[in-house]
């Protein structure tokens, strides 16, 4: 449908893909808010800067409005969290476990990168922290079967919550999104609810490859919300939008830095507001 | 070859008599909707299109026989430009000790990245090294290093929780001296471009190494902060080099690009794995293939 003339001025539009564009929307998702404003503003409407921006606002906030289930309680209630190399998983949990431990929980922590130099280490170093106990293997064992016995330990020693950390993985590596499904069934065998979450976590500087990675590991696992780290960064996390635009997959968490405290629920007004800023 | 990607935007200017503004346009836009998609920063971008554009538009097509190959030698002309035409390498026969400083965001391959030079280094190239775990600030970092320095077979510093950054880097650079080594690679912690304070600390860090290389590690999934990254390390710390991570992923690795274009510094590794030997050349043919899809 090609009204003509009734659209923004050319300066006008440019500017706004500027804006959105660089705050990681992508074209794609830029396109379709900026045809969304074009279409429910009339010819008038459409001069007026402002009313164009806070027509802007009210669309993204519609795509990102989906508020995430709280977690059901179980004993204990498990989490599975997931994502690429690097992405922020083990720091999460961290700041996860001492929420909770600070809310009178019985957390732990299940050891379930068993490939990288360190892993455990950094695991039980925020499980320290945090206060909480922290399941491990041996080196070098299968994951699944570290993360199996840490839902048995949390089962029989009535924990409240499980938080499962896992390798980081890039998505497109066939047999590692494998193994990814396998530990999913096998926390379905050791407890036939869990998990009751399974979190993937995306870094906020990541550009559109970040829709690839919600869309296979969705592939691999069933994903129901995300967590954005390193929003304490110049990036602005507008991957969000583009995702919810496709994917529909509601934001939980956003990480704010490296600290226990750095971890918010998540909050679309100052999230849209801030990409504006 | 680069130009063979071009069919699809090949096709949008073939049979025409000569380039003109009009018969350009929907192959620009394909142009340009593929480096935005590939995650290229918004104005590189712009800039880039206007070469082309003015390219196009200029003298050298002028009366061609076949505008739309003309058009397509432009654009990978200009890529080439700024993504370089031949791999940049480290200088090897610099006097020892050759120092590496490796600096970037969070998570953006490191300390995985340290090791994976030490190793190219001593298998390769028979150096002697010293792995520098300065990371005082992650959980486990030095630890990390440390495991790392053991399976390549490389001497580590033995860096104490504690220390302060400053002190590491003197005393490990007694130590190169003292025991002769080739090469030290020194690991910072990652940290944002805009916190002041930490930005300092490696400026002070750099001061006391004089590294003869600073090098940018870049995930090859970065997003448009890309460009705000790039800038600030280098009017912040000065960058003589770049590694790009995580090639082995899906990314389009448009970060690469933004990166050159704002730092002008060459890209020298590609990481491709997880495991020690995940460390290529960088080709930028290849790069900028990818990139264009
Ligand atoms: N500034 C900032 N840094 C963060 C945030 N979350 C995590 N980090 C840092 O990002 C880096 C990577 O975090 P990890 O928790 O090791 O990431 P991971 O996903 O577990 O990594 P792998 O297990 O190697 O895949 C660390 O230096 C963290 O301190 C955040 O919200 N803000
Ligand atoms: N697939 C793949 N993974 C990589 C590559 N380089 C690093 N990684 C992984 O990325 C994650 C982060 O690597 P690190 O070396 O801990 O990153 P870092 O920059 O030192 O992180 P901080 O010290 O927290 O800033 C780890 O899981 C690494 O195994 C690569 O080229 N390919
Ligand atoms: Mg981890
Ligand atoms: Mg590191």
């Amino acid at each position: 449908l090609l009204r003509s003339g009734n659209g923004l001025d050319a300066d006008t539009r440019e500017e706004l893909e500027a804006l959105l564009i660089t705050s990681d929307l992508g074209l794609q998702t830029t396109q379709s808010l900026l045809d969304a404003v074009e279409k429910n503003l009339s010819k008038e409407e459409l001069k007026n800067p402002r009313l164009i921006k806070e027509r802007l606002k009210t669309q993204m906030l519609e795509l990102i409005r989906t508020t995430p289930a709280p977690w059901p309680e179980a004993t204990p209630t498990v989490v599975m969290v997931v994502g690429v190399n690097g992405a922020g998983k083990t720091t999460t949990i961290g700041k996860l476990a001492a929420r909770y431990a600070q809310r009178g929980k019985k957390v732990l922590l299940a050891a379930g990168d068993t490939f990288r130099a360190a892993a455990v280490e950094q695991l039980e170093i925020w499980g320290e922290r945090a206060h909480v106990d922290v399941m491990k293997g041996d080196e070098g064992s299968d994951p699944a079967s570290v993360i199996f016995s840490a839902v048995e330990k949390a089962k029989n020693e009535r924990y409240d919550l499980l938080l499962c950390d896992t390798a980081g993985r890039l998505q497109n590596k066939v047999n590692l999104m494998n193994e990814l499904s396998k530990v999913h069934r096998v926390i379905g065998k050791a407890m036939p609810s869990a998990p009751h979450e399974v979190l993937l976590v995306l870094d906020a500087t990541t550009g559109q490859n970040a829709v690839s990675q919600a869309q296979k590991f969705s592939e691999a696992v069933p994903v129901q919300s995300l967590a954005l780290t390193k929003l304490d960064g110049s990036a602005k996390g507008g991957i969000i939008l583009a995702i919810s635009d496709q994917l529909d997959l509601p934001v939980r968490l956003v990480g704010l830095g490296e600290g226990i405290d750095d971890l918010r629920d998540f909050d679309p007004h100052n999230f849209v507001h801030s990409l504006f800023e | 070859n680069l130009e063979d990607r071009f069919g699809d935007i090949l096709k949008k200017v073939r049979g025409q008599g000569t380039l003109s503004e009009a018969n350009i346009k929907d192959a620009l836009r394909e142009v340009r909707l593929s480096l935005l998609e590939a995650d290229v920063h918004f104005s590189v971008v712009k800039s880039f299109i206007a070469e082309v554009k003015e390219r196009a538009l200029g003298n050298e097509v002028l009366a061609s026989l076949s505008p739309g190959q003309d058009f397509v030698r432009i654009v990978a002309d200009e890529l080439t430009k700024v993504m370089g035409s031949a791999a940049a390498e480290i200088d090897l026969r610099a006097k020892p000790p050759l120092k590496i400083l490796l600096m970037g965001l969070q998570g953006a391959g490191k300390t995985t990245t340290a090791g994976k030079l030490a190793r190219l280094l001593k298998e390769k190239h028979q150096k002697e090294v010293l792995l520098v775990p300065a990371d005082l600030q992650r959980p486990a970092a030095i630890h990390q290093l440390q495991t790392l320095a053991r399976q390549v077979g490389v001497d580590a510093f033995d860096t104490q929780v504690g220390m302060p950054v400053s002190k590491v880097c003197q005393q490990a650079l007694a130590q190169v001296d003292r025991r002769g080594q080739d090469v030290a690679i020194f690991d910072t912690a990652g940290r944002l471009a805009i916190d002041l304070e930490l930005m300092e600390e490696l400026r002070e860090a750099k001061q006391l190494i004089e590294p003869t290389y600073t090098l940018l590690v870049v995930d090859a999934m970065t997003g448009q902060d890309a460009v705000n990254v790039a800038a600030e390390f280098k009017a912040q710390v000065g960058i003589d080099g770049v590694i790009l991570t995580k090639l082995d992923g899906d990314a389009r690795g448009g970060a690469a690009l933004s990166v050159r274009q704002v730092t002008g510094a060459p890209i020298y590794f590609t990481g491709t794995g997880e495991k020690l030997d995940g460390l290529e050349l960088f080709h930028p043919e290849r790069v900028a293939q990818r990139i264009l899809g």
